[in-house]
């Protein structure tokens, strides 16, 4: 039991300090506006393409920062990343706004707010139906009051799943995920004794990440094939490679 | 056979040493 809080440490040093993710994207996106003629500026689809390409490139460098990750071979990194991508930008957005997100706002990992009014008003349909879904998802994180260590589990257990086709190292995939399962449900016990069943309503939120990542998906793969989504990012490769 | 993404395996195996 005492092994676990260590195990929990371990995993929350390879976070980043969204302060320093927030200035990152900031400044690719300052710098391809200034690159930009006046009558050439991007539309706010494009921007927030590009901002989850930049996060999705500090997602990539997270991994790559943790020592169990690390352990594995690069093919394994990549069939693991390949297959997982678009959980860990839906699971991303909503720690974000469990953490800073206001009450009928978005929180952008710019720092920046828009209201839901707002999207619904002028997004589509499926826009709208994915916001809102992620909405409803984040009230019902904020009532199970996530803390970070939590959130730091749900990222392993995404990014370690051993159901994963050709996935070589299975086992250690495998372990990984069971270790930090195990750290979850103590942690859950330990830290919320009054709330019984905190480790299993945790759990059953993985499904639905899961299905709004698709929805996701194939969103931006639509946008996509009508020529929407910028070209030459790490979003639009990851896209291609999961659809070919 | 599945399509290589070559900017994913950069990014996983460059060397951050140099």
């Amino acid at each position: 039991a005492t092994l676990a809080p260590n195990f929990l440490n371990q995993l929350l040093e390879s976070e980043q300090d969204e302060g320093q993710v927030c200035s990152k994207v900031l400044a690719s996106l300052q710098r391809e506006q200034a690159s930009r003629g006046k009558h050439d500026r991007l539309n706010t689809f494009t921007i927030m393409c590009k901002m989850a390409d930049q996060t999705l490139f500090g997602l990539v460098e997270w991994a790559r920062n943790s020592t169990l990750f690390k352990e594995l071979k690069v093919e394994d990194q990549m069939v693991l990343l390949q297959s997982c991508w678009s959980e860990l930008l839906v699971l991303d957005h909503l720690c974000r706004q469990v953490t800073y997100g206001k009450q009928g706002c978005i929180y952008l990992v710019t720092g920046q707010q828009i209201e839901v009014s707002t999207i619904i008003s002028q997004a589509g349909v499926t826009l709208s139906s994915l916001v809102s879904r992620a909405q409803d998802l984040v009230s019902k994180l904020k009532a199970l009051h996530l803390d970070r260590h939590e959130f730091v589990c749900l990222k392993y257990l995404v990014l370690f799943n051993p159901d994963v086709k050709s996935v070589q190292n299975r086992r250690q995939v495998e372990q990984t995920q069971e270790r930090v399962n195990r750290a979850l449900m103590e942690h859950t016990q330990q830290t919320h004794q009054g709330h019984s069943d905190k480790f299993g309503q945790l759990l059953l939120r993985l499904p639905e990440v899961r299905s709004i990542s698709l929805q996701v998906e194939e969103y931006l793969f639509q946008r996509h094939l009508q020529g929407d989504l910028p070209c030459n990012s790490l979003l639009t490769e990851m896209l291609h490679t999961k659809r070919s | 056979k599945k399509k290589d993404n070559a900017l994913l395996r950069y990014l996983l195996d460059k060397d951050d040493t140099v």
